[in-house]
């Protein structure tokens, strides 16, 4: 379809732009509080002393997310989407010209809360951290493996939950493995920090 | 936007065919795992001795949730979405031609886990029920508003989870009335039941 062929093509620009600047780009992709922001205020503070951070948080009405990170240590552009379900490459692309990209070395990326739309629009990052939460029941992986299968490193978050929720981590583990092999996971808690080592590991950091 | 026009246009020619043969129809909304699918079954076995009721599922992969509903005691039609990330006025349209319409008289459609674009898509029914999780932050009224100002009932779920998620229902409760004060409020757990009568009546069941 001519509108997601225009997306990759953009996205493979920014990648290029990023390159030339030696910036490493995460984007972080998950369901409505999955924990998105919580992963990125994690890694920013466990990072920031080995890297230069900027973050760009995407979201449709507010600017709670964009003062969270920025509380933590890295530079924040918010980029507004209104009612856009999801960012594309196009709004990537605008808000890389507004940073100074000489001054950082590492960007996040954080989407819109939704895991069905932002799967079909890669953004140009280098790599793509799916939240999974286990409150969101036990049956996404199995409903949404588009959501999944394009993803580097997934963080199985709100592992506090699993007495409550009735579901082990492992059960999305095997799931997501069953998937593709080659995926990266890691337990999480991403309002505490638990596991933050295993996920920055698991993304190069 | 002109798909959004033509959307409206066959929601209406939904309804009218839905009234002359006197069938209620409710949307389900929510987020992946919210609890759409078990709000539907516990309307079903509150419902099934006063009503002739059907459903329909919008699922993207699996027949998971269809099943669910099916053995709470409902004739239910799947209609797989694919990689679509909301239900629109079309599907329900082709899904109530395959439906024998004479023989029901309540009709619950459960939406795709989203809260985003389904906002953008009226189906047809007569009133709109969103599932909102306590599990998804304490953010999402104040940064989804769209998602909400459209619903007839907001079903605050998962409340046995408060003390787990530090979130009260009562917090949700007074944003969405400072956002619209006619807005209908329950307190539920799908799980189990807890205040589905009164989710019931808040729809004029
Ligand atoms: N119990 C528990 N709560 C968590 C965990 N991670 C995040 N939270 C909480 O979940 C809520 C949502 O977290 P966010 O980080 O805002 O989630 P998000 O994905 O960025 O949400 P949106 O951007 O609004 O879609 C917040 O109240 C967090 O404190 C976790 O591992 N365990
Ligand atoms: N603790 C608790 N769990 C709930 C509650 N309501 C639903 N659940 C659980 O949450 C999980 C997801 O519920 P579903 O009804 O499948 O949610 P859904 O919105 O239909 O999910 P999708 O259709 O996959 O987007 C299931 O494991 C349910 O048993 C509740 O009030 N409390
Ligand atoms: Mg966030
Ligand atoms: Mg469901
Ligand atoms: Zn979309
Ligand atoms: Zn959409």
């Amino acid at each position: 379809e001519d509108l997601l062929r225009r997306n990759q093509k953009l996205a493979e620009e920014n990648k290029k732009l990023l390159d030339s600047h030696k910036i490493l780009a995460i984007d972080i992709m998950g369901s409505v509080g999955s924990g998105k922001t919580s992963l990125v205020v994690q890694l920013v503070k466990y990072l920031k002393s080995k890297y230069r951070i900027a973050a760009l948080a995407g979201d449709t009405a507010t600017t709670i997310d964009a003062e969270r990170i920025k509380s933590a240590g890295a530079e924040v552009m918010e980029i507004n989407t209104g009612k856009e379900c999801h960012l594309d490459a196009n709004l990537i692309k605008k808000a890389l010209g507004e940073l100074n990209l000489d001054k950082i070395n590492l960007l996040f990326i954080e989407n819109v809360g939704n895991i069905i739309c932002p799967a079909d629009f890669p953004l140009g990052s280098h790599k793509r951290i799916v939240v999974l939460s286990l409150t969101e029941g036990p049956y996404v992986v199995l409903k949404h493996p588009f959501s999944f299968i394009d993803a580097d490193v997934i963080a199985i978050n709100k592992v506090d939950l699993s007495q409550a929720t009735g579901i082990a981590p492992a059960e999305f583990e095997k799931q997501l493995h069953e998937l593709k092999p080659s995926l990266k996971t890691a337990h999480t808690n991403c309002a505490t920090g638990e596991g933050i080592a295993k996920v920055a590991k698991a993304l190069g950091l």
